[in-house]
């Protein structure tokens, strides 16, 4: 994985 | 998960629905922006990439997944199937004045200058504008169908629910997306002109949505 923000909203 | 957050996600999903079933049932889609439908299909393309990278839940992943599937069944209902209904001189809207602008932003501001980062937060800044070629093409032609302003009356009310979701989780978790929360605040503005026009007009029943 090259991100380290998760977005877990759609 | 809260409630808000929630029902936003239930009338995004309601709003693509309407339109799909729309076009779909009457082998039509006129009054339509095709424009603005590929820019929603490369919205979720282009969000949505982390389906490979990263599981957050089953719901995330289901919804994502249908958001996608029709999305893209929305546009080939569009461009191939009903095309010779497709009112394409009413869809001049010049795409390319959102896509520049969007593109050259999403790598000036960004959380992490990584190639997914960038394309989900070009699909942030490109789905508050997205809707612009549709409202556009509603001015030029002075008219909606009701079932198209019920369409875009789900479709604002899904951001709009999403900023109360935020308020929410400002204040339960400390959660801010600030990207996110400015991009959800410029869409939903651009949908009070026409929640005005809904509510005075479409829901007092006359039929369609004709402009003053």
């Amino acid at each position: 994985d090259d991100s380290d923000v998760d977005h877990d909203e759609l | 998960m809260n409630i808000f957050r929630l029902s936003g996600d239930v009338c995004h999903l309601v709003a693509i629905i309407i339109l799909f079933l729309k076009i779909w049932r009457s082998k039509s889609c006129a009054g339509i922006s095709g424009k603005s439908q590929l820019l929603f299909a490369l919205v979720f393309t282009t969000r949505y990439l982390d389906l490979f990278t990263a599981f957050i839940s089953i719901y995330n992943t289901v919804m994502k997944v249908v958001f996608l599937v029709l999305a893209y069944a929305t546009v080939s209902l569009i461009y191939f199937r009903f095309r010779k209904s497709y009112d394409s001189e009413s869809d001049s809207f010049r795409v390319e004045f959102l896509l520049v602008p969007v593109a050259g932003l999403s790598f000036l501001e960004n959380y992490s200058f990584t190639p997914l980062e960038i394309l989900w937060t070009f699909s942030i800044y490109l789905e508050s504008v997205a809707i612009l070629p549709q409202l556009f093409m509603i001015t030029k032609t002075g008219e909606a169908e009701s079932i198209t302003t019920h369409y875009l009356f789900f479709l604002g009310l899904y951001r709009t629910l999403y900023l109360a979701n935020w308020v929410w989780r400002y204040h339960e978790e400390g959660f801010f997306d600030q990207i996110a929360v400015v991009s959800g605040v410029v869409q939903t503005i651009f949908y009070c002109d026409f929640f005005y026009l809904y509510f005075t007009r479409v829901l007092r029943g006359s039929g369609k949505m004709t402009l003053p």
